[in-house]
Order: C-alpha cells, then structure tokens, then sequence
C-alpha cells in the first residue's frame, strides 16, 4: 500500500489521514498546532508537530520517503504555496495533492500548479456546485455527475410507471436511460420505516407509487424521465 | 422555477449563490459583511447586508416566500442554529439546508437536525472521504461513488486488454462491470495533446495502450477489473 503525508489538519486534513489510516494506509500527519496534532497521534502511524515551510523538518520526519502528500492549509495560501514546493521540487514526492481557496480569478490555483501540485482541491466549490445543480432540478431527488456526458441520479417514480413493469415501460428506448436500483420504502410491524432496494431490476418487475429509481444517462434524458 | 435564499456568503454560500443565479434563478443572497454583499449586487436578484439572526429582517426582505434556503456559516455555529429554526420554525421554508463543521460525535449536525435542518452538508468531509477513497484504489485514476452498491471510475485499460476488441473481452459477463466511455489521446499535428471519446463502445471496438476507461460497477469488481 502507498504511503501518505498529510500536512495541515484543518478539518480536510483530518478527515483524510483518518479514513487512510482506518483503512490500513502508513500516514504521517504533520501541524504546528500541537493540539492536532495530539487528537490524531492514536489514530496514525506518526503524528508530528512541525513547521510545514521548513525542508529540514519534513525531510527529518521521512516526508521525503512517502508516495503522495496532501496540503490542506485553505487559509494560509503563502504556506501551502511553500510547502508544496518542497514536496515536489525538494523531496520529490511523486503525488502532491493541494486545497486552495477559490478566488475571482482563479490565480491561487495557478500558483499551485505552477510550483508543483500535481491535483488542486476546492471542497466548498465542487461541494457548492453539485448542490446547486441538485437543487436546480427539481423532479430530482439526488444528483452524481460522472462525466462531462453522464450522471446518475435518483428521481421519484413519475406517475405514468405506477403499476406498470419494467419491460413494458421499455425505459432504455424511449428515455435513453438505464435504471440501476429501484428503492422501495415499507412500514414494517413496528411502524418502523424500512427500505428494500431491487438491483438491476428484470423487465418482469413492476413499479409503484412512491418508488426512489436510481438511473444513469444524459441529464437531459434523467429530467426528461423525472417529468414522466 | 424555485427562488432560492442563501444565508451567509462564505465560499460556499457564494459559489450556491453565483451557479443558481448564472442560471436563471431568483436569489436572495444575505450576510452581515457589506463587503461581500457587493460583490453579489451584480449578479443575483437582491443582496442584502442584514444580521440572519433577526426574525423581522429576514420577513421584510421576502425570505419568508422562497422555496429553498441555504444556510452556510459553518464557523458561527450559533447564528447558523438561530438562522435554520427561524426559517424552518418562524418564516415556513420548505426546504432548510444548513452546512455544518464536523465534530468528533456529531453532535453540531443533531443540534442543527433538531431545529428543523432538512439536510446537512459537510463539505470538507464529504470531499475528504472522496479524495481519500480514491487514493486508495491504487490503479484507479478516478471514483464516483453512486450508491452503497454501486460506483463509476475511470481506470487506465490493463495491459491484457490492449489490442482487444470490446466484445471478445466479454467484460460485463467476466468482471460484472459495463463500460460507459473510452477516452484516448492522440498527439495533434501541432504537437498538443488532444482527447477523444468513444461513449457506449460496441462489440467490435478495440482498447488500446494508454486509453482511460470510465466504467460502471461494484468498487470490488471495478479492482479487479483495473489489475486486469
Ligand atoms: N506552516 C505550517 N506548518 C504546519 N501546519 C500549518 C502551517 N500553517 C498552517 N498550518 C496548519 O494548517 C491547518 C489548516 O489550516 P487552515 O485553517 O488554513 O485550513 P483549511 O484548509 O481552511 O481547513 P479546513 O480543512 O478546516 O477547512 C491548521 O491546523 C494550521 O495549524
Ligand atoms: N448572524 C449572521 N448574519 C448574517 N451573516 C452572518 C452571520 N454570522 C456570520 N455570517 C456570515 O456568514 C459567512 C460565512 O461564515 P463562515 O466563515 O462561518 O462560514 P463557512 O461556512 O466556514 O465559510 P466557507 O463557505 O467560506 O468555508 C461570513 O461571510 C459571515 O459574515
């Protein structure tokens, strides 16, 4: 498995070096904040406090030795700036990965690149889009892009499938749309709610009222599908 | 189409507020900095310097009539809590999502939950359990995740594919994994590198050394496939 630095323990920082090391990933985690560093010391291989702008300290703690570096320090541009400099031209790190945060023209990311970031992160933006875009349309319960052409999304059953099956409906032909799971919520004895997922369902299978179609195509063709 | 409000003009709140509006959207964007309410002046239906903590100045700007709100102020825990149980509780919105900072027990999204959020959103861990995720799937140059079940990547073609036409790799019945896009590079007479993509390839189209392949699956099978 590959070995990973993770400089800056924000909340991007911290959230990555755990779910790394709870996976069994060799991690470093490295900040000037002591108290970070405190919090992740059971959890990661090493846990260090250090000055991430300082080449020594980072090549004194192996930093120099690992496969990818993450840098999360959104905040304080002029060190993630340093810091990912070191990484690729000093230590050679073969994979940099650096959050910057966003600006009008976009100029941080381009300084980032510019000394070495291999991949630029901006989680409140890609996170601020997708969530606009859901919200945008609105027979659409949920929305994943995949590619420039495709999405998945989750769309209530519109009322013309109600009672009828998937072979009659011949989604695939009319909409150009392939249904991945259909998700169907029961209330159990208990007056529990309960939810039954059939995946990949066969032609014979019906659709009812308040069923959740997860599918895959075009948006177009999804929004086309969710209006039924 | 739905009119939107969004409370606090942080980075999120501000790219929400500048993709819903860029599309058509009417979008009430609100924060207690005058600085960054100019900066929206221009580009949505009304910004507006006003404290979200304050019942009688969020009805007299309308927000009591739009269909969505959005709460980011992920570092002012209190105003986002104050802001969400007036909207939900006081002003009727229909749909309340409020972006929260992560805690060790969760217990800021319960808070947030309990006075009438309708969703919660944490970018920095949603965008680091994806990035981290990612990193670990070692041949796999890109995850989606779509579903507990399923996920799409895009993989670099196993060596044993190269030279091979679609149909007599048989991938869907061998690996239980459908191939959505094949992305190839080719170098342009002017020297620069350009892309093209095969989307739904057939039967009788070949893989080649170097091409990318977006593909659909479980993420075991989509590992498998990828060592080839
Ligand atoms: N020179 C440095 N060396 C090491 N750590 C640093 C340095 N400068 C800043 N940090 C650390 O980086 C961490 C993240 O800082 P910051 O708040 O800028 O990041 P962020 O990416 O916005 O965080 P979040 O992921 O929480 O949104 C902080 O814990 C800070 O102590
Ligand atoms: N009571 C309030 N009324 C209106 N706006 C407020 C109030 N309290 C804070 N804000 C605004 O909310 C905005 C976002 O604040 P904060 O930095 O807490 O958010 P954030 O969600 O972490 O931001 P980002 O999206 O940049 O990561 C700030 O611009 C701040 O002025």
């Amino acid at each position: 498995m590959r070995k990973f630095a993770i400089i800056g323990l924000g909340k991007l920082g911290t959230t990555v070096a755990k779910f790394l090391a709870e996976r069994g990933a060799e991690v470093i985690a490295v900040d000037k904040n002591a108290d970070l560093v405190d919090e992740l010391k059971e959890i990661v291989d090493l846990a260090v406090k250090l000055d991430a702008t300082d080449e020594e300290a980072l090549r004194s703690q192996g930093i120099d030795k690992v496969d990818v570096a993450i840098v999360s320090m959104g905040e304080n541009f002029e060190a993630a700036v340093m810091a990912t400099a070191l990484l690729k031209g000093k230590l050679g790190v073969p994979l940099v990965i650096t959050r910057a945060s966003p600006t009008e023209s976009g100029i941080r990311e381009k300084i980032l690149k510019l000394v070495g970031a291999d991949r630029i992160v901006l989680p409140e933006v890609e996170m601020g889009q997708k969530l606009a875009q859901s919200l945008l349309l609105t027979h659409i319960v949920d929305y994943v892009p995949i590619s420039e052409k495709y999405s998945a999304a989750e769309i209530e059953a519109p009322r013309s499938f109600w009672g009828k099956n998937i072979g009659d409906l011949n989604i695939r032909r009319r909409y150009k749309v392939s249904i991945l799971e259909i998700k169907r919520s029961y209330l159990g004895k208990n007056g529990k709610k309960t939810e039954k997922i059939n995946y990949l369902p066969q032609a014979d299978d019906l659709v009812e009222e308040g069923d959740l179609l997860l599918v895959l195509g075009e948006l177009e063709d999804i929004e086309r599908l969710s209006e039924g």
